[in-house]
């Protein structure tokens, strides 16, 4: 077992900032 | 016709600041930093009207949902509103954007994912803190884990990073374990960033007859 806890969390949709690059 | 623009209307924004003084602190050009302007007055008035973004205002753009929570967002928004005044104003937007420029130092982005991390800023990573972010992105995939495999893992990696064997991380532990996953600051790069003049090509019309008029 590799998985890292911070590679986990890294999935959130809360570190994917490409939302405010995109036009609305 | 550029001049009039930068000059009187911008100026009224509150916490506007001279785009030639936030490119010598960031790695943007002043091209770029005038092209983020034009992001934040869209994302500054998407909601309340004021030219400062709102934490509402943050999660719409990021989620196209004013009312989704995240624990990372809110942590984002934090950090990006040095100031602690609720609301993210234009130099903030630009200094903390410019961490995630692809040429931003590897040093302010490993030092700014500490601080995302360091949820009760402590100064330091807690086992309890990492185990409540591991239950937070479970809370919102579809990932299912037992208690028992969460626990393996946050135990894990707390012994990898801990080296100090003191039961919590630090700066110093932080950065040598990144070192060693440098995938753990992927999400400290943001692409887009490197082509922010070409996402508002509008603005560099504008700007190169500012700068001729100059």
């Amino acid at each position: 077992n590799n998985l890292n806890a911070f590679d986990i969390i890294s999935f959130s949709s809360g570190f994917d900032l490409s939302g405010l690059f995109e036009d609305k | 016709m550029g001049c009039y623009f930068s000059t009187s209307k911008k100026s009224k924004i509150p916490g506007y600041e001279d785009p030639t003084v936030l490119a010598s602190e960031t790695p943007f050009t002043v091209s770029e930093v005038e092209a983020l302007y034009e992001l934040y007055m869209k994302l500054s008035n998407s909601i309340i009207e004021d030219g400062l973004i709102h934490k509402e205002e943050f999660q719409l753009a990021l989620f196209r949902n004013r009312n989704k929570r995240n624990l990372f967002a809110d942590r984002i928004f934090d950090l990006f509103d040095v100031k602690r005044n609720g609301v993210i104003e234009f130099g903030e937007f630009v200094r903390s954007l410019g961490v995630f420029h692809p040429n931003a130092p590897l040093e302010d982005k490993i030092a700014f994912a500490f601080r995302l991390y360091d949820l009760r800023q402590t100064g330091y990573i807690e086992r309890e803190e990492l185990k409540e972010m591991v239950l937070a992105l479970l809370n919102e995939s579809d990932l299912v884990l037992s208690d028992d495999m969460i626990e393996s893992i946050v135990d894990k990696t707390f012994k990898d990073a801990d080296t100090k064997d003191d039961g919590k991380i630090d700066q110093d532990e932080w950065k040598a374990f990144v070192t060693q996953h440098p995938s753990l600051i992927k999400n400290m790069t943001l692409p887009y960033l490197k082509d922010i003049s070409m996402a508002f090509p509008s603005f560099i019309a504008r700007t190169e007859v500012e700068e001729q008029e100059l």
